[in-house]
């Protein structure tokens, strides 16, 4: 149920050492079985500001989710304002 | 920008513009909402190839692609029909050319605010990274943005946008401008416009340089003329040639709307029958933007508006781009008219254009919506740092409001226009000392910032009473001074870690700042205060607090600086040593500085302001001082 999607900002502690090639891959690993069923879902993957990415996920994928070890946190992400 | 260099002191081959080759070889990168390629803003005649060392990619195809100006353009706003970074909102474009738009003549708005348009770097090189549509930034647009932005190797990031303030391990701007400081990239954000209440700030990390917005001396007039003669001056860009100045009737729109929203003017709050023909008292606020307001005039068959300030935003009217003949005025004038209108039957008004005049002594002053500290994220660390140009600021954009031939620029207002202003200053920094931090740029430009209007008075807010730190930071940006501070407060990334600690976050939320895994435990932390910030933000209680800084010498090899200090009442500070002599350029000397209570003297005032100066000959090396209570 593509409306029941939301983009969480997901921070993860990255293995000590990974090829930036490598990174996709890992944070998919990550991800919860039912969603690596549809359609791709990450949306962003970051590798210079913050360890992490941005993924389209359930409120139950994103509990399901943390239960990483890896995963430090993911919250669904806010929408800011032009000035 | 046709008018706010020459306001802040740059001038084309001369001074701060000469001397930093007019930022030529840096690179800003701007998240916002896209660019207009096609603007001559943008042109790159004359401009030089990009530095080798940039790494980013243009999205643009066809007809126009990026050039020796516009050297990178990205969109990570992801829907379904938009996959390029043109700018379909105008606010990017705008953004764009304040920071480094190439001069453009015959600029103007209606024919007002007529000149040569030009950005402030308008040298550097710019990269566009598309985080904003008409809905808003996604944070996950944001941070894909800052993270290819530092990947590409821009040198500054401009950022006129944000949101609440938030702990910032949960703050995406937060989070990429420290990735950003890391690789020496300097991070320029807005401060928002929820003004003038307190602790109302975005983007309050001390590695930001945050901006809040100021007023510049020339104002766009209109005059409210009434029936019983007296006049009531204010400002309008829209001033139509075929409006005649004859009175006509005055109806004030709270009183004959059809619903609650009336005295906002609503749309489709009014009765046609009401104010068709008429002149329409509107009332800002109600959370209806001012152009819609007399659009909502216009539909009803209104003949002009006037509209009124609330009494927050009291004397700090703003010149708009109205669909009808119109003026906004100030909270008093408001007043007074809605007085008239009720001690006459037949109250009648007009609108009198007077076009753009230059020389306003009260400049600069700051705006009612910037918005003001404390900082809530971290109060120990003053916010906002600077004010700098952001009321009526006519910049490029991407269609003409005025179906003129000449090139389409518009007159905005908001911390958005403030924040390119620094960006671009930043920039003309980063060319005249290429080995300076982020931090000691920063510190350049709020050191050196002024405290007095074109007038020589204090600086004032909409209330035209004097602007307290929390309104100005630092005060209001002066370039020319900012090249040559004379002393810097420098601070490496690394030095944030005991300040993170320090603010009581988790090693997990520290960790998410640093990328790195970190144990505070194993971490010295300071107080807020502690941080070699080139302000002071001190949450005083009934003990003496003790705090070290670090100057670096920037300036001539031998000087000594003397201390000066400006202590409020009910507080006492002592200083050792007070006077600080240096035998070398890049000598780094420590002094401390402590704060005394003296709770009896406060008068029930909950905070307080003084200043802190370090002098030496034609140098002034000034750090703001906020005390809470």
């Amino acid at each position: 149920d593509q409306s029941n999607l939301s983009t969480y900002i997901v921070h993860v502690r990255k293995p000590q050492v990974i090829q930036s090639d490598d990174l996709h891959t890992f944070y998919y690993s990550l991800l919860p079985e039912s969603t690596k069923t549809t359609n791709q879902r990450i949306v962003f993957t970051y590798r210079n500001v913050v360890n992490g990415f941005a993924v389209k996920l359930t409120p139950e994928e994103a509990k399901a989710l943390q239960q990483n070890e890896e995963v430090v946190s993911a919250r669904p992400e806010k929408i800011l304002s032009l000035h | 920008t046709t008018h706010t260099p020459s306001f802040l002191g740059l001038q084309q081959g001369l001074g701060l513009w000469k001397g930093s080759n007019s930022g030529k070889g840096v690179i800003i990168g701007i998240l916002d909402t896209g660019i207009s390629p096609f603007h001559p803003s943008f042109s790159d005649e004359g401009m030089p190839s990009p530095p080798a060392k940039w790494n980013g990619i243009c999205e643009f195809t066809g007809k126009r692609t990026c050039n020796n100006k516009i050297i990178g353009a990205r969109n990570f706003v992801k829907t379904k029909n938009l996959t390029l970074p043109f700018d379909d909102v105008g606010h990017g474009t705008h953004t764009a050319s304040t920071a480094a738009g190439r001069p453009v003549q015959g600029a103007n708005v209606y024919g007002n605010a007529n000149g040569t348009a030009v950005g402030m770097a308008p040298d550097a090189h710019i990269a566009m990274y598309k985080v904003c549509g008409l809905v808003g930034c996604s944070e996950s647009a944001i941070l894909a943005g800052m993270d290819t932005a530092v990947d590409d190797g821009v040198d500054v990031l401009s950022l006129s946008l944000g949101g609440p303030s938030g702990p910032f391990f949960e703050d995406p701007i937060a989070l990429g401008a420290f990735g950003a400081i890391q690789k020496g990239i300097f991070v320029s954000c807005s401060a928002a416009n929820s003004g003038p209440a307190y602790s109302s700030l975005s983007n309050e990390a001390p590695w930001i340089l945050t901006v809040g917005a100021s007023s510049i001396d020339r104002t766009i007039m209109a005059t409210a003329k009434l029936g019983n003669g007296k006049e009531y001056v204010g400002q309008s860009v829209f001033q139509p040639k075929d409006f005649a100045p004859s009175l006509l009737p005055l109806v004030y729109a709270g009183a004959n709307g059809n619903n609650n929203f009336s005295v906002f003017c609503a749309p489709e709050s009014l009765n046609r029958s009401d104010v068709e023909g008429k002149v329409v008292l509107c009332e800002d606020g109600g959370f209806v933007p001012r152009v819609f307001k007399g659009k909502a005039v216009k539909d009803a068959g209104g003949a002009a508006m006037i509209l009124m300030n609330s009494v927050l935003e009291d004397f700090n009217p703003i010149a708009d781009v109205h669909v009808l003949p119109a003026v906004h005025i100030s909270y008093e004038a408001g007043l007074a008219l809605k007085e008239y209108i009720n001690s006459t039957s037949t109250p009648t008004a007009t609108i009198l254009f007077e076009g753009t005049v230059i020389g306003n002594l009260l400049a600069p002053q700051v705006t009612s919506f910037s918005s003001r500290g404390p900082s809530k994220a971290s109060p120990g660390i003053l916010k906002p740092d600077i004010i700098g140009p952001g009321l009526n600021i006519l910049a490029a954009w991407p269609v003409s409001l005025d179906n003129s031939t000449t090139p389409p620029f518009n007159i905005i207002s908001g911390t958005s226009m403030s924040c390119p202003h620094l960006s671009g200053i930043a920039a003309l920094l980063k060319n005249s000392h290429p080995d300076w931090s982020p931090a000691a740029i920063k510190s350049a430009i709020m050191t050196t910032a002024s405290q007095v209007n074109l007038g020589g008075t204090p600086i004032l807010d909409q209330r035209l009473v004097p602007a307290d730190v929390f309104a100005t930071g630092a005060g209001h940006v002066n370039p020319v001074k900012a090249n040559d501070p004379g002393l810097v407060y420098d601070i490496e990334p690394n030095d944030y870690i005991p300040y993170l600690c320090g603010l009581n976050y988790t090693d997990r939320e520290v960790g998410v700042i640093l990328q790195q895994r970190v144990r505070c435990s194993e971490v010295n932390h300071i107080a807020e205060a502690e941080l070699n910030y080139p302000s002071f933000s001190i949450l005083l209680g009934n003990t003496t607090q003790l705090y070290t800084r670090t100057v670096a010498n920037v300036g001539p090899a031998n000087s000594t600086y003397t201390a000066e200090i400006g202590v409020p009442v009910g507080v006492g500070m002592s200083l050792s040593p007070a006077q600080l002599t240096f035998t070398e350029v890049g000598q780094k000397l420590t002094y401390s500085v402590s704060f005394i209570p003296f709770s009896e003297d406060r008068d029930n005032h909950t905070f307080a302001q003084g200043s802190l100066k370090w002098v030496s000959g034609k140098y002034s090396v000034r750090s703001p001082i906020s005390f809470i209570f």
